[in-house]
């Protein structure tokens, strides 16, 4: 289940980071990952 | 005068409005009611949670209220639990066998 | 006697609010898992970016282990098993 999770999460965070054209994924990516996934988290800007 | 003071308000109508304005279709039309009624509406619910959770943090004789207080009050809130399903980073859970 | 030690755990850890996966096994894991989205492994973590998703991580897996222990009970046992984890999360949808 852990590994189901992240690879959804992780995933989009990377996609997130790359259309930043950035290398480094930052807190904003999996906010932003995390929402899209419909597990808003608050506590990280 | 600001709008706020107009409408016996804390939250910025104004900053409201703008942001409404921006987040609807861009460019989009807000009427200057609906930013009232919307910095009422956040304002009663920010007062909700603020209340619930200064009453944990009371209990825990804090000065400062912590996400875990923050979350206490939330999930221990049947209508606010419901209304709120995000993650609040820190919170932990509610303690219950 | 059985399950004493167990449930003084459970007070404990449900009064507490720290992470409970240690980092840097769950930073290794992430990055073995991004190896598979990224080309090579250039890719680079936050730290903050790695606590914010151990944090999802954790509330997701305790909220699923609740649903979980009482499908365990449910079924009138005390060993989770993996149909358990399965109908919690069909259920879930």
């Amino acid at each position: 289940c852990l590994k189901v999770f992240l690879e959804k999460i992780i995933r989009d965070a990377v996609t997130y980071a790359e259309h930043a054209r950035r290398k480094t994924i930052q807190p904003v990516d999996i906010v932003c990952a995390l929402r899209k996934n419909k597990r808003p988290l608050y506590g990280f800007g | 005068v600001s709008r706020s003071s107009k409408a016996g308000l804390q939250f910025p109508v104004g900053r409201i409005h703008k942001a409404m304005k921006s987040r609807v279709n861009r460019g989009g039309r807000v009427s200057a009611n609906a930013a009232v009624y919307a910095a009422a509406i956040l304002e009663y619910l920010t007062a909700e949670v603020l209340e619930l959770a200064g009453n944990a943090s009371k209990d825990w004789k804090m000065k400062r209220i912590s996400p875990r207080h923050l979350q206490l009050a939330i999930r221990g809130d049947e209508e606010l639990d419901t209304l709120i399903k995000a993650t609040i980073a820190g919170g932990g859970v509610i303690p219950h066998i | 006697r059985p399950g004493a030690l167990a449930l003084r755990e459970i007070r404990y850890l449900q009064k507490t609010t720290l992470l409970l996966i240690p980092r840097l096994p769950f930073a290794r894991l992430v990055r073995e898992i991004a190896l598979d989205f990224w080309r090579d492994d250039t890719l680079r973590f936050q730290a903050d970016a790695l606590e914010a998703l151990q944090e999802a991580a954790e509330a997701y897996l305790t909220l699923l282990f609740e649903d979980v222990n009482l499908c365990a009970i449910h079924a009138k046992r005390v060993t989770i098993q993996v149909k358990d984890v399965q109908l919690a999360r069909r259920i879930r949808g």
